[in-house]
């Protein structure tokens, strides 16, 4: 089971430590932060780690293409096109492996999921975001995240989350939507879809540092007013996006992004 | 007694909070802001807010300058453009009033101090803050502050204010330095003056709503995880920004502003 995910955002906004913390893998160990003076010059580059994983008895062969550079330049007019074109390259090459002779042994390294980050500045999308998110759209299911929520009081986090909506309305723009859930579920069932899906975008803080709290070990940032308790329901979404994205709906998103995307590039393709 | 501080800093890290907290004054009260769509084609601009405080008995004519734009734009080639022409301008205008013959009412519109905001990511500067307070140290008494302090632990806010010291002196980037404190000055007040020192830059927190804690009003942030409160020391810098900045240095402030910002200007003016 291949599954590709993009993280896409500034740097600083958590993004290894998310991502790290959903997988329980560490993605990014030979990372280094380069100092501000080389990111003067620097633009969006494309860094891929890949890595076996079990999740809930399924091995899973995950590779998390990090975007260092996003948004980090004075000038982040072309930030997201490293992005848009490394998702291409990925459709031509599945394109034209499909259309080769040998077609039972294609490795799918097309992206089936792009994480967007959105800073907790609390007043919606920025106009980088926009841009952004407009050209990934159609390439890519995107799940915008609030990123480092504990920035947030629960009603900015509420009045964060319906900015965003309403900014994603107004300038037209698709996001990733979770399927329904079948009728047969039971009504428990049906209820916690219902919750999860109200939360979106999910507002989630993240740590890599464990805590012991009550006896029991925890995720958490410890301040000196408080422990975030990153698991925690009332604390973070974290919990919600961890289920949404690997507990119920990986397989959705390879479907979707086979049946939405990579068809719309196809479709492209073939009328040229 | 007239005094001028410039705030620059991305929209959402704080900057009306903190600015009327530290005066206890709404500047904001008819601000808006404005959708991300109209963001989308602007540049920074220049707000000034006037208004008249008491402050520890003296009469203040306090203006604070706002820059709404900066650092907004996907490219913020010019953000820092407006800023560095409004405090021209200022020495300009005093020049000219300097020159001529009525020299006894000058009002004086110089910025006396830019509050340069920082936020919290945790790397360190960006590229953009190299660039603009490269720009803005040769003209104005530059103080950065780490913004929303609030979303680093203790342990983060050391390593950033670290880093932060780091590239400044990387990029050689001179901000303002708080003046000696007196020989005659008592051990206890010279500790405090150390100890305020070491703090720079101040990582500060501010909130405009008031909690009650243990009986008593206190500006703090509630989160589900535990309250903020704003003035204690161990959980922000904002009292030590308020007692620097107000109490101890508005006066070196604005002589420094004349002794060395001013008088850079006048060199240059009249040697062209
Ligand atoms: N407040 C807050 N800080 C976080 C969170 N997640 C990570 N951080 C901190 O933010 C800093 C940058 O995190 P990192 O994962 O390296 O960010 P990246 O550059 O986007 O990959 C580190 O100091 C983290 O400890 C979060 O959810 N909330
Ligand atoms: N976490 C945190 N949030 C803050 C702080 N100060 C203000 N905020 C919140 O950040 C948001 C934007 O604040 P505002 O002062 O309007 O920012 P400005 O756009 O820079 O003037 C509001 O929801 C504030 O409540 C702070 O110190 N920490």
């Amino acid at each position: 089971f291949d599954f590709t995910l993009m993280a896409v955002g500034e740097s600083g906004l958590g993004k290894s430590t998310l991502i790290n913390s959903l997988f329980l893998a560490d993605f990014y160990q030979d990372r280094k932060v380069p100092p501000v003076s080389e990111k003067l010059k620097r633009t969006t580059s494309i860094q891929k780690h890949t890595t076996e994983i079990e999740e809930r008895g399924v091995k899973l062969r995950l590779t998390v293409i990090d975007t260092p550079g996003f948004g980090d330049a004075i000038n982040c007019e072309d930030s997201w096109r490293a992005c848009t074109e490394y998702i291409d390259e990925q459709f031509q090459h599945y394109f034209l492996a499909e259309s080769g002779l040998n077609r039972r042994h294609i490795q799918d390294t097309r992206v089936h999921c792009c994480l967007y980050f959105v800073p907790p500045y609390g007043h919606g999308l920025r106009p980088l975001d926009i841009e952004a998110l407009k050209s990934l759209q159609t390439r890519v299911n995107v799940i915008p995240i609030i990123a480092k929520a504990d920035t947030l009081t629960p009603g900015e986090v509420r009045k964060l989350k319906d900015q965003i909506l309403e900014d994603l309305r107004v300038h037209q723009i698709q996001i990733y939507q979770f399927p329904e859930c079948d009728e047969e579920e039971d009504e428990e069932f049906k209820k916690q879809d219902r919750e999860l899906k109200a939360a979106i975008p999910f507002a989630v803080a993240s740590s890599d540092t464990f805590i012991e709290v009550a006896g029991k070990k925890l995720r958490g940032r410890v301040y000196p007013w408080g422990i975030v308790e990153v698991e925690n329901p009332s604390h973070s979404d974290f919990g919600k996006l961890r289920t949404m994205l690997i507990q119920s709906h990986m397989h959705d998103l390879k479907e979707t992004t086979q049946d939405l995307h990579y068809e719309n590039f196809r479709a492209k393709t073939i009328s040229l």
